[in-house]
C-alpha cells in the first residue's frame, strides 16, 4: 500500500501543478508530505496565486480558495474519472473573470465527464446544453420544467 | 456511463413523482432560494446509500421524507431511483451485459430502507459494491454540495490523505 | 442575571418575529428555550418560509439560512444598536430576488446605521452612497481606488 | 458615533499606508478575487483586539504584517488605526469630552502589539473597555465575515445564548 499511495500522490501532484496555473493564469500549487514516515504522513495543499507569496493556504482569499480546491477536484477527476459530476453553487464566491475561468474548465472538462451544475450567476447559465428549472408554484412543493437561458433569468428573479 | 434518469417521488420537497431526464453533458439546474435545487443533490447521494441523517441536513432518517406543506399532507414514504446508460459497458462483472442499470432507494416511516438493482431487491452493500472504482459514492470528490468546496482547503493532512486513498 | 436574560430574550424574539415575515414576505419565526431551567436552558431558532412546515432550522436551504441569519442579526441590532455594520459577502448565496429584499433591509436600517459591505453582486452595487475598489495593479499589494458604479462592474470583471 | 475613518500599513496586503475615507452611512467596497477586500474587515477586527491568529486566517500574529510579493520584501510591522467621530457624545465617560477618538494597534515581528488611544499608547484592556456597552468588539454581531453568515443559524442553543447574552 506504501507504494500504491505514493503513486497516488505523484499522480495528483502532478495534475494540480498543471492545472493550477492554467486556472489562475500563472502562480503554482503542489501537495506536500507532512510527517516523516511515508506510511501515515499527512497531506498538506500548497498554493500561490500569481505575484503572491502567502505560505499557507488558509491565507488564500474565498474565491482563491474556492478556485484552488477546484483545481484538486478535477486533478481527482483525472486520477480516476467518475462517470459524473454535481456541483452546487460552486461559482458563489467568484468574481465574473474567475466564473469565466470556472466555465472554460468545466467545458474543457465535459468532453470526457457529465456536468450537473447548480447555480443563481447567469455567465454560468449560459454554457449549459440543457436547462431544468425548479419551481414551487405551489408552496412547498417543487416541480421541474425545462426553460430557456431568458426563462432561466427570470425565473431566479421569481 | 452516463447518468440519463433521475426519479423521485415523496423525496423532501418532492412531493409528487418527478421524472429529471438528462439528455445532455452540461445540464444547469436553476430556480429561486428554496425550491428544491440542493434537495435533488441529497436525492443523489442518498440513493447511492448515505446512511447519515446530519448529512442530509436532517436529524432523523425519515426527515426525507415530504412532511408536508400548507397545502399538503405528510406521505408515508420517499423513493429515489437513478438510471444509467451503460451500453459503454463501464460497469463491469456481472453487470457488464446491462446497457441500462438502475438503483433505487425507497424509506417508510419506520426508518426501514429497501434497495434495488434493476428492480430486483438488494442490499446496500450490493449498491456500493458495483460503484466499487468507479469514484462514485455518497461522499465521493464528484458530488460537491452546497459551501463545501471549501472543505477540501480546510481539511486537516491526515484528513486529505484518506480522501486521496479513497479516490485511488 | 435570570431576569435580565429573560428580557433580552423576549426582547430579540419580538424583533425577530417581526422582521423574518417582512423579509420573507410571510412565514414566521421564533425563538425557543431550550431545556428547562431558565438559568442554564440554551436558545434555538424555528423559522417556517412561507408555506412551509419544516421542523429545524437545518433543513432550510443555502438562500433561507443566510436570510434568517440576517434577520438575527438586525435584530441584534434593535437591541443594542452598534454604531457600525461590516458584512462581507453575504448575498452570495441569495437568488435576484432575495438580493433585492436584502438591499431594501440594508437600506431602512441604514437610517440609524453606518454599513460598509462588500459585494460582487451588481443589485447591492447600486444600493451604495460611496463605492471603493481594491486593485492589485501591482501583483500582492492592496490599493484603494475611489469607484463609479460603472468602474465597479469592470473591476470585478478585471 | 460614527467610523470616520481606517488606516493601515505594512497590514496583510496593504504593504504601503493606505486610509480608507469613510464619508457615508451605506459604503461600497468591490474588486476582484483576491486584492484585499477582507483583509480590510480583518484590520478592523484586529484593532479593536482580537487575539486569535486562526480567526485572522493565520497561523501566528506575526502572519497580520505584509510578508512579501514578487515585487516587494516583507515588512517589519503592521498598524491600523480606527478614527471615529464622536461629535454626538455616544462613547461616554471619560471620552465624551472628545468630538474625534482614534485606536491603533501595532505589531512588531516579535509579536510584540501596541495599542494607542488618540496617540498615547494604552493597554488592550483599555480599547475593549471603549467599546463596553456600543455592541462592537473582535467579535461582535456588527461583523459578519465572509462565509460566516450562516454560522449563527449552525450555532448550538448554549452558544446562542452565550451570544445573546453578549449582546444585551
Ligand atoms: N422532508 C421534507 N418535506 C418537505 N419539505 C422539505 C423536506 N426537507 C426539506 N424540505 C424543504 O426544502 C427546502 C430546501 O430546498 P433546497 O435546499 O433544495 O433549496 P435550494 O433550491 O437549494 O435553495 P438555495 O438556492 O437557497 O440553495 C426547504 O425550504 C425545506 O423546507
Ligand atoms: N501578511 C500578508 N502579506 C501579504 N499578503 C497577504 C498577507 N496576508 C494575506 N495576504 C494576501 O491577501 C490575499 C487575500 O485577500 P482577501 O482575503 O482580502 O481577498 P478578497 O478581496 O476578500 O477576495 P475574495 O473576493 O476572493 O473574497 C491573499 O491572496 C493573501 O495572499
Ligand atoms: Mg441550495
Ligand atoms: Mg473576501
Amino acid at each position: 500500500t506504501r507504494d500504491r499511495f505514493k503513486e497516488t500522490f505523484n499522480t495528483v501532484n502532478g495534475y494540480l501543478s498543471e492545472l493550477f496555473p492554467s486556472i489562475f493564469n500563472g502562480g503554482r500549487a503542489s501537495l506536500e508530505l507532512v510527517g516523516d514516515n511515508i506510511l501515515d504522513a499527512g497531506v498538506a495543499i500548497m498554493a500561490q496565486p500569481p505575484g503572491k507569496k502567502n505560505s499557507t493556504i488558509h491565507m488564500l482569499s474565498g474565491g482563491e480558495k474556492a478556485l484552488t480546491a477546484l483545481a484538486l477536484v478535477f486533478s481527482l477527476f483525472k486520477l480516476t474519472p467518475a462517470p459524473f459530476c454535481m456541483l452546487d453553487e460552486v461559482d458563489a464566491p467568484l468574481d465574473d473573470t474567475n466564473v469565466g475561468r470556472y466555465c472554460g474548465l468545466v467545458k474543457e472538462m465535459s468532453k470526457s465527464l457529465q456536468f450537473i451544475y447548480i447555480t443563481h450567476n447567469k455567465i454560468s447559465m449560459e454554457m449549459a446544453d440543457h436547462m431544468m428549472g425548479v419551481t414551487m408554484k405551489e408552496p412547498g412543493a417543487s416541480r421541474i420544467v425545462s426553460v430557456n437561458i431568458n426563462e432561466a433569468v427570470e425565473m431566479a428573479e421569481e | 456511463m452516463r447518468l440519463s434518469r433521475i426519479k423521485l417521488a415523496g423525496f423532501k420537497s418532492f412531493v409528487d413523482p418527478t421524472t429529471i431526464e438528462l439528455n445532455t453533458d452540461l445540464s444547469c439546474v436553476v430556480g429561486p432560494n428554496g425550491c428544491g435545487k440542493s434537495n435533488v443533490i441529497d436525492a443523489v447521494r442518498w440513493v447511492m446509500g448515505e446512511s447519515s441523517a446530519k448529512q442530509l441536513r436532517g436529524e432523523s432518517m425519515t426527515d426525507v421524507i415530504f412532511n408536508g406543506s400548507t397545502t399538503r399532507k405528510p406521505v408515508g414514504q420517499a423513493s429515489v431511483e437513478l438510471v444509467f446508460d451503460n451500453s459503454d459497458g463501464t460497469l463491469g462483472g456481472e453487470y457488464a451485459a446491462f446497457t441500462e442499470i438502475s438503483i433505487k432507494r425507497v424509506v417508510n416511516r419506520e426508518s426501514q430502507s429497501t434497495y434495488y438493482l434493476n428492480g430486483v431487491r438488494c442490499r446496500r452493500r450490493d449498491i456500493t459494491h458495483i460503484f466499487l472504482g468507479t469514484g462514485l459514492g455518497p461522499r465521493s470528490y464528484a458530488i460537491i454540495e452546497q459551501g463545501m468546496i471549501s472543505r477540501l482547503i480546510d481539511a486537516k493532512p491526515d484528513e486529505l490523505r484518506k480522501y486521496l486513498e479513497e479516490t485511488a
